[in-house]
């Protein structure tokens, strides 16, 4: 574990938390995209099946279960929660989020590193992660308008994509026979996903105005 | 040797 690993970790879970608390301290999750979160818990879900079978470390099994949970607890928010799904404007929220999953599912049984269950659910989870913040990006561009907190949740989200990339290259470096094209490639895929993003961030933090997306 | 790949990132 080096440096940018946990620091990428750590600006993921913050990014979950700082989700959670625009969802509970506001009691809506305007702004919030239902798909790209029901995304990620299918994503985790997929990924983290190997809770049982292999051990890494206490805290990759504790991160896990953080991760499957806390994505859920997001999801039946949005989903259950009689004041937060009051908020949800499903007109907004259009994106065909299945087709991603149809896409990335096909792309898993053709491109994993081993042809297992495991192994297949693993790929199809990192194909799915890489495009799973397209609905949010697209909702927050049609809206316009982004809050504060969901602004810094897609900051950190973006943020915890680029330090994994420089965690991939610290480990290339450091690391005998380091390859792993299928989590890399993807993972520059996804970070690339933020950029647009990133420069109209920068820019209001520049000129210290508020998030706007053009349209 | 055939080394055993297991995903340890997250």
């Amino acid at each position: 574990m080096n440096i940018f690993r946990l620091a990428g970790d750590m600006t993921h879970l913050l990014s979950i938390l700082v989700l959670l608390l625009k969802i509970y301290a506001t009691k809506s999750c305007s702004g919030v995209s239902r798909k790209t979160q029901e995304l990620y818990a299918i994503v985790f879900l997929a990924r983290y099946l190997d809770l049982f079978t292999d051990f890494i470390s206490v805290y990759n099994t504790f991160m896990k279960i953080v991760f499957i949970a806390s994505s859920l607890a997001i999801v039946w928010c949005i989903r259950v929660h009689p004041m937060v799904k009051r908020s949800y404007d499903k007109d907004l929220d259009t994106f065909r989020h299945y087709l991603l999953v149809a896409a990335s599912f096909l792309l898993a049984l053709f491109l994993h590193e081993k042809f297992t269950f495991l192994e297949i659910f693993w790929a199809f989870s990192i194909y799915l992660e890489a495009v799973a913040i397209l609905p949010q990006l697209v909702l927050l561009q049609r809206s316009g308008n982004v809050d504060n907190l969901t602004g810094q949740y897609v900051f950190f989200l973006g943020a915890y994509r680029g330090l994994y990339i420089l965690n991939w290259i610290y480990r290339y470096l450091t690391e005998p026979r380091f390859t792993r094209w299928i989590a890399c490639v993807s993972g520059v895929v996804q970070t690339a996903l933020y950029a647009d993003f990133f420069y109209y961030y920068f820019i209001s933090w520049k000129n210290n105005s508020k998030l706007k997306l053009p349209a | 040797v055939v080394e055993r790949k297991i995903h340890d990132e997250l």
